[in-house]
């Protein structure tokens, strides 16, 4: 088999201003990730790999450039899983952390599967991470102002747009959310 | 959301997605991404799948696993399974994703009913990439 990696850099109405910075993010993550797995031979550190530079990369929603809450604050998520054991590591409700990704691998080590709320964040500590502060390092103007775009258009009514990028919608019965 | 998946030469597959989530979200909301079988999943007998659009969507549909049980009681490769699941989702749901797939045979699909969806690979001496609608370029390494 001859080896791949394939990287993502998220779907959506993408405003056209944002596309030549995705394409350039995505690439250098494919390069990272394959370079990776010449180094090691593990397909684990190649797919961290290439989605740690995109955490650090703003035009992605993740870790650095993540979008807001409703409160304005950046809560993160992430999941890895080895095709070989099936043995999975995520976590939510992640705050402060430059890397969720990684937290996730670490998540792998514990018996359990999943961790998240102030538990995760306990673990982080205790597994060495480093937690930023003062808080709320991660949110960018970019998001911000997606947030306020979004604040705005639900001050004119129009609950059926959510808006994850600024100048882009997803229509969805007015019932929905998200 | 960003994400990737891995293959190397002995078929050993894996898979990581990680995100912000959506913008205006309640505090506490969980997404897709964290949830295996939803935004993420890897089987080396089957293939590893990264999915990335409206989380509320992805879960109630469990893209990631539909599109890997397609590949294996189907017998549809990853580019098939990936659009015809992707398809389905949005069909049934309304919301729109994408998804990233490498087969157990190394094959690669990507599909997407968003607008657009940023994705790159890399296999052999080639890099592929893409943003929009049935758009494919290769330069070489």
């Amino acid at each position: 088999i001859e080896p791949v990696v394939l990287v993502h850099g998220g779907a959506g109405d993408i405003p056209v201003e944002r596309v030549e910075g995705k394409l350039v993010g995505v690439k250098r993550a494919a390069r990272i990730g394959y370079e990776k797995l010449s180094e090691t031979g593990c397909v684990l550190d190649a797919v961290e790999e290439a989605v740690r530079s995109m955490e650090l990369d703003p035009y992605f929603n993740a870790g650095y450039g993540s979008v807001l809450t409703s409160e304005g604050n950046v809560e993160m998520e992430a999941s890895i899983m080895n095709g070989a054991t099936l043995r999975a590591g995520c976590c939510s409700l992640v705050k402060d952390i430059m890397h969720p990704i990684s937290l996730a691998r670490r998540v792998m080590k514990t018996p359990h599967n999943f961790l998240a709320g102030d538990g995760v964040m306990q673990f982080a500590k205790e597994e060495g991470f480093e937690i930023l502060s003062p808080p709320g390092q991660l949110v960018t103007d970019y998001a911000r102002e997606a947030l306020e775009e979004w604040k705005e258009g639900q001050r004119r009514g129009e609950i059926e747009f959510a808006r994850t990028e600024i100048g882009s919608s997803n229509k969805y019965n007015k019932a929905e959310v998200g | 959301t960003v994400g990737a998946v891995a293959i190397d030469a002995n078929g050993n597959i894996a898979v990581a997605t990680s995100t912000g989530g959506i913008t205006g979200k309640l505090p506490g909301r969980v997404g897709d991404t964290p949830l295996v079988g939803a935004g993420t999943y890897a089987d080396n007998r089957v293939g590893g799948v990264s999915t990335t659009g409206h989380g509320e969507t992805i879960m109630k549909y469990c893209l990631a696993h539909d599109i890997l049980k397609r590949i294996d009681f189907l017998g549809e490769n990853a580019q098939t399974a990936t659009e015809k699941a992707c398809k389905a989702m949005t069909d049934r749901l309304i919301g729109t994703a994408g998804a990233i797939t490498i087969d157990s045979q190394g094959r690669v699909g990507i599909s997407f009913t968003s607008q657009r969806m940023a994705w790159a690979y890399i296999k052999g001496s080639t890099i592929a990439y893409g943003i929009e609608q049935n758009q494919h370029h290769e330069e070489a390494l």
